[in-house]
């Protein structure tokens, strides 16, 4: 049955969405029945493969509100093997009007479970946040992916992320594990890039055998370069395999996903 | 007396923090006696100057709970006419804490009103939320500067950005203007670039004359270039001017406090 890896990173405009998209692509290429799912109220992921919001079809907010909904009225096909579960703006209530009841953390995860049956692969674009949506994300997934950019301030960040994916291994999902961190906007040029990778390499490898959620977990290969064509074909809905093949981005996010794959059914 | 511009953003990554630092720096370069207020509890403009954590200090946490405090006494001085009130991550809390108070989104105006006196100009990095912090922002400054970058999904956020500002100039602060946006890690190159300036163009001119708060707003010039300079001095606890002063982001950044000059005591 499908594994189910969550995007996530409470910073913003680090490359969630750009991974949660071409990573999706990249691995319904490798022959991966693919979900994607959009949970960011911004719709970014929805938008970036050409979703237009539609009042006759559900979004991920109708399913996350109500349980008694067949989530797969809510499924959009996006290209072969490629299918997604769209956000539109009204997901901004959720967080607030999910608050007050009793599984407030679990509705994601028990609408995955009456589709995973479809997928290999459930992929989560979560908002740049640790709220309600997020927690939802962590308490279903069986591993996490976290996007970053090799600054010298994104390691700031780090340390609370993996708080929260504690927090929540250490209660409703003992399963959660850290896949690792892929780099993106990648720039090897940057003076302080190499210095990053470096503290981001040695405080992995220190996890090891400390049974954390993030023992095991690596910088995965390959970082993803910083390359235009990626940040132009959100304004095409296309992903980057669709408008240009035989980029920069096209090749790394191939390889991403060569690397995820084999790494996907690991917990 | 200081004007008080707020630097904001609810999307994350845009550059609000690259832009309040180098701006107040450049301003201080341009003989403005500046102070930069950090009220992001990511603490990165703090970070960026090289500020470290201080006990034995208050921060801008102190000084929004308690008002009694001196303000000034937070203050730390970071240059040739460019102070800091720095923030820790305890300003994490202030939002929860102020939620109840009665006087929630007017401390910190009540604040800089006591420092006001020494400065020429009050930068503010807010963090990338609409939340009380930001609230605060917007119910003091006089006006507004908005850093984006020309990227097709970013100007999703910005209507609901504006909403904000037009809320706060309905109610709490009458006087509140936009100045403008500023075009961060501006790539020419890019295919969807030149579309979404012309998009930004359009909107605002159509605003002229409506009395809208961004009626006599622009897209400010110049643009700041996509520099790599601009990322690696964060990490030596240097603004652009130390660290690289002939860079393509040194120049921008001065032409743009000129520009900002020129405006800052229009209303
Ligand atoms: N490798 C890359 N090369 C060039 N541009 C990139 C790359 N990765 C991401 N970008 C651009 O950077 C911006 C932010 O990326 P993205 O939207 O994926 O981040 P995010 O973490 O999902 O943001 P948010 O926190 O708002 O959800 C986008 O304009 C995107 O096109
Ligand atoms: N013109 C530029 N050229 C190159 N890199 C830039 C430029 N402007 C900003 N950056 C880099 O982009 C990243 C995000 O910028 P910055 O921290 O200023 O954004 P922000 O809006 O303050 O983010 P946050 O929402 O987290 O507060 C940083 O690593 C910064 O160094
Ligand atoms: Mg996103
Ligand atoms: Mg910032």
């Amino acid at each position: 049955t499908a594994r189910t890896l969550a995007l996530m990173n409470q910073k913003g405009g680090v490359g969630k969405t750009t991974t949660a998209v071409n990573l999706a692509a990249g691995l319904a290429r490798l022959g991966q029945r693919t979900l994607l799912i959009d949970l960011d109220p911004q719709a970014h992921a929805s938008l970036h493969l050409g979703i237009e919001p539609d009042e006759n079809q559900p979004s991920v907010y109708d399913v996350l509100m109500d349980p008694s909904l067949d989530p797969s009225s809510a499924i959009r096909n996006s290209g072969e093997r490629l299918d997604v579960l769209a956000a539109e703006t009204d997901l901004a209530a959720a967080e607030s009007e999910l608050a007050p009841l009793a599984d407030r953390t679990s509705r994601l995860g028990n609408a995955i479970g009456k589709l995973a049956h479809h997928y290999d692969a459930v992929l989560i674009d979560c908002p740049p946040s640790l709220g309600l949506l997020t927690i939802n994300a962590l308490a279903c997934a069986h591993q996490v992916l976290i996007p970053m950019q090799a600054h010298f301030l994104a390691l700031h960040g780090v340390g609370k992320l993996l708080e929260t994916v504690k927090m929540l291994s250490g209660s409703v999902n003992p399963e959660l594990r850290v896949m690792g961190i892929v780099l993106c906007a990648y720039d090897a040029q940057a003076s302080h890039t190499r210095e990053v990778v470096a503290d981001l390499d040695d405080f992995l490898s220190s996890a090891a055998g400390t049974g954390e959620p993030w023992d095991g977990a690596r910088v995965l290969g390959p970082a993803i370069r910083r390359n235009i064509k990626l940040a132009e074909c959100p304004s095409f809905g296309q992903t980057i395999f669709e408008y240009a093949p035989g980029a920069p981005g096209a090749e790394d996010y191939e390889a991403l996903a060569r690397s995820v794959l084999d790494r996907l059914a690991s917990n």
